[in-house]
Parts: structure tokens; C-alpha cells; sequence
């Protein structure tokens, strides 16, 4: 565990609470793209399913656990406890234009063609492209709320926060996982747009809006 | 490099 993975897993676990209580509290997913959170729900149940088969720290089996719990919690809170309030008409991204592409890839690139580790895989690619659905529905919408940009945010630091984990564990540890550095590079850079009118807009107190 | 033992990241 180096700080980079630490403050890397606390802010995906801030990004994941954040967006919990934005649906809880304001009794709204308007503006969230449930899609996004059907393929996150899906990302942590392929790469966690390790929980039933070894154990590795109290941390990582608690930190996997609540992530399952709070990802199928939002997915519970958007398509059926506030479902009036989720704008489908804008979250129309196709889901199996990200979930075939991805699973084909996992069975050809992989480290191992193992059960596990296919889904492993299959979890890291998906990871890097899961978010598409919902910054292709802002994009459409033109706008997201603040505190909807605040999880967008977290989430987008904490894989840039694991880039930084993967070259401090390759010089320290001399581990490194091409699959993961690749995917993780990618993901990150699908949030550089993001990045920037996160800090050149909402860090200067206006809303995050797209030009129409 | 294997790197398909340590799955010790989340």
C-alpha cells in the first residue's frame, strides 16, 4: 500500500458516497446516467467475485464490500425507488457498444485465460469506458448539477491518483500490470475534458455547462 | 513480471 493507492481508494470511495447522498437527499437522479451505474455495478461484481475465493486484507475485503453495496444501492435508488426522477431520454448510450467490444477484448488480451482472470479483465476495460454513458448524457443535456461534477471529479482523480500507484510500485516494487497501467491511461484520459471545465468553471463557482 | 497472482488492488 504506498499514499498514492490510499488517497486513490478514498476518493473513489468519496466519489461513490457522494453520489449515494446527491440521489438519497435530494430524492433525484436527474442528470446521473443509470446506465453508467448498471456498467459500475457490473465492473465490481466481475472483479470482487475473488472475495468468495481468498482473503487478503480486512481493508480490501471491506472496501470491495461497500463498494458492491453502495454500486447496486444507486442502481436500486435510479430504476426503481426515484425512477420518475431518471431522465432516460438523455441516457441513451448503448451499453452493448461497450459491453461486446470490451468482452471480446478480454478473452483476447489477457494475462491468463482463466475464469477469474478473463473477468478480472473484462472488469478493467470496462472500468476504463464505463463512465462514456454519463458524459455523453451531459453533453447532451448541455449541463450537470455541481455536486453531480464533484463525483465526476473524484472519480476521474482516483484512477489518475492509481497512475501514480502503478510508477511508485514499478520502482519500489517492480510491479507493474500493463493491462491495468493501459486501461487506467485510457480512463483517465477520457476525463481531461472534464478535468478542464471542472477547473476553469465549477472551481470558480460557475455551473458546468457545455457550449450548446 | 507475473502479475496475475497479486490481486491486491480494489
Amino acid at each position: 500500500m504506498n499514499i498514492f493507492r490510499l488517497t486513490g481508494d478514498l476518493s473513489h470511495l468519496a466519489a461513490i458516497i457522494i453520489l449515494l447522498l446527491k440521489i438519497w437527499k435530494t430524492r433525484s437522479c436527474a442528470g446521473i446516467s443509470g446506465k453508467s451505474q448498471i456498467l459500475f455495478a457490473l465492473v465490481f461484481t466481475t472483479r470482487y467475485l475473488d472475495l468468495l475465493t481468498s482473503f487478503i486484507s480486512f481493508y480490501n475485503t471491506i472496501m470491495k464490500l461497500i463498494y458492491i453495496g453502495c454500486a447496486y444501492a444507486t442502481v436500486y435508488l435510479i430504476y426503481m425507488k426515484f425512477k420518475a426522477t431518471y431522465d432516460g431520454n438523455h441516457d441513451s448510450f448503448r451499453l452493448e457498444f461497450l459491453v461486446v467490444p470490451v468482452g471480446g477484448l478480454a478473452c483476447l488480451v489477457n494475462h491468463d485465460f482463466s475464469f477469474l482472470e478473463i473477468l478480472w479483465t473484462f472488469s478493467i476495460y470496462l472500468e476504463s469506458v464505463a463512465i462514456l454513458p454519463q458524459l455523453f448524457m451531459i453533453s447532451k443535456t448541455g449541463e450537470a448539477e455541481t455536486i453531480t461534477t464533484h463525483y465526476l471529479f473524484f472519480l476521474g482523480l482516483y484512477r489518475a491518483l492509481y497512475l501514480f500507484n502503478w510508477i511508485w510500485r514499478f520502482y519500489f516494487e517492480g510491479f507493474f500490470d500493463m493491462i491495468a497501467i493501459v486501461a487506467g491511461v485510457v480512463q483517465t484520459i477520457l476525463y481531461c475534458d472534464f478535468f478542464y471545465l471542472y477547473v476553469t468553471k465549477v472551481l470558480k463557482g460557475k455551473k458546468l455547462s457545455l457550449p450548446a | 513480471l507475473d502479475s496475475t497472482t497479486d490481486k491486491d488492488e480494489l
